[in-house]
């Protein structure tokens, strides 16, 4: 039944490729005033953390840098028993961003923190 | 109190807390700067930091690719405490104390400077300044040497052009893990001015230029989580490590 599924690929592929609820990567703004930690951060004021949304494919391609595991689960989903839930769109790959802080006792602090803004998506 | 209502639960259920909201616990003041915290932000300090992070990011706030710093985190440190020194005019010594506090368990101190202005331009006078470490944690067989102010000394400073606020390097002046300890974590600086031009009093010119150290630390996460899993192995009843043979 597997094999079915992976034969069926290309044809799967070319249908389903303009679908505009797949798992993607999204912007999203949001000022440290709103986070409520501009008494904290002194620059920059906005940061976009960016964020993962849509629903991971029947076929995990390539492109989502998808481990074993993640494609295991879909085939044991589609075709073995539905309560296991399909793979989910995560963040993949993240990049660091700098910040100037005041600490409690008045130091002002340059610090890179890794792993802040996501840079890509994947279905795990 | 939901910073310890978090810890509280953290170590309730065993799981290390997350770094950035440990942070935020020990860290993030808890309210808006009122009063002495807004003073303490302002002046040469707060722009000379505001310079320092463009150069290094973005506006977004992204590390620049191509000016990068050896290290994850600067921390500028005030003057602690002010001793003045007596002395005639038009000359004025004073001792400035600096609390370190560098937390070696997380942080690797890779480098310390201080930055001072050699001159400073008011109204009815111009200061020129020098300074140089004092008490037991320097080496006397390195004086400290200002160096002509221009743009961009090395990869890492950065200097205002109107004052001639310099950086200088002090790492080598101090004794390999001066600041290991609590105690020698405080360190001494003599800040020596001397005023040309009109007559007038020093009233708040040379607290205008008070020097302030920068410390380039490398903030690891590695530290941390070997600070916790330290902890966590601890709590082990046995106290041994599972380990998976290498076929």
């Amino acid at each position: 039944q597997a094999g079915n599924i992976v034969l069926d690929l290309p044809s799967y592929l070319q249908k389903n490729s303009n679908e505009k609820d797949e798992c993607s990567l999204h912007s999203f703004r949001v000022s440290f005033a709103q986070l409520g930690w501009d008494h904290w951060i002194i620059a920059p004021h906005r940061y976009n953390p960016k964020y993962c949304k849509g629903n991971c494919p029947r076929i995990l391609r390539y492109g989502y840098n998808s481990p074993n595991h993640a494609i295991v689960q879909n085939f044991i989903n589609e075709l073995v028993d539905q309560s296991v839930p399909r793979p989910s769109c995560v963040p993949y790959k993240y990049s660091p961003i700098s910040v100037l802080m005041i600490e409690q006792n008045g130091s002002i602090l340059y610090k890179e923190y890794e792993d802040m803004i996501a840079e890509s998506c994947t279905c795990r | 109190e939901e910073g310890k209502e978090l810890a509280a639960l953290s170590a309730l259920v065993g799981a290390p807390p997350m770094p950035l909201i440990q942070e935020l616990m020990e860290q993030a003041p808890t309210a808006r700067p009122q009063g002495h915290l807004k003073k303490m932000m302002g002046g040469q300090p707060l722009r000379y930091m505001l310079n320092l992070y463009r150069s290094f990011a973005d506006h977004n706030g992204r590390p620049r690719q191509d000016y990068r710093l050896d290290t994850n985190a600067v921390r500028l440190v005030r003057p602690s405490g002010k001793r003045r020194q007596s002395g005639a005019s038009p000359w004025r010594t004073q001792t400035l104390d600096y609390y370190l506090k560098v937390h070696p368990e997380v942080e690797h101190l890779v480098k310390v400077a201080v930055v001072y202005s050699q001159t400073l331009s008011t109204a009815h006078a111009q200061v020129l300044c020098t300074v140089e470490l004092s008490g037991e944690d320097s080496d006397p067989k390195l004086p400290l040497k200002p160096v002509l102010p221009q743009r961009r000394v090395r990869n890492n400073t950065i200097l205002s052009r109107k004052n001639s606020w310099v950086e200088m390097d002090i790492t080598s002046s101090l004794q390999p893990g001066a600041w290991d300890t609590k105690k020698s974590q405080l360190l001494s600086l003599s800040h020596t001015c001397t005023r040309l031009g009109l007559e007038g009093g020093w009233d708040g010119t040379v607290s205008l230029n008070d020097p302030f150290l920068l410390l380039y630390l490398n903030n690891t996460r590695k530290g941390l989580q070997s600070k916790l899993g330290k902890a966590l192995s601890e709590e082990t009843p046995s106290g041994t490590v599972r380990t998976r043979k290498v076929r």
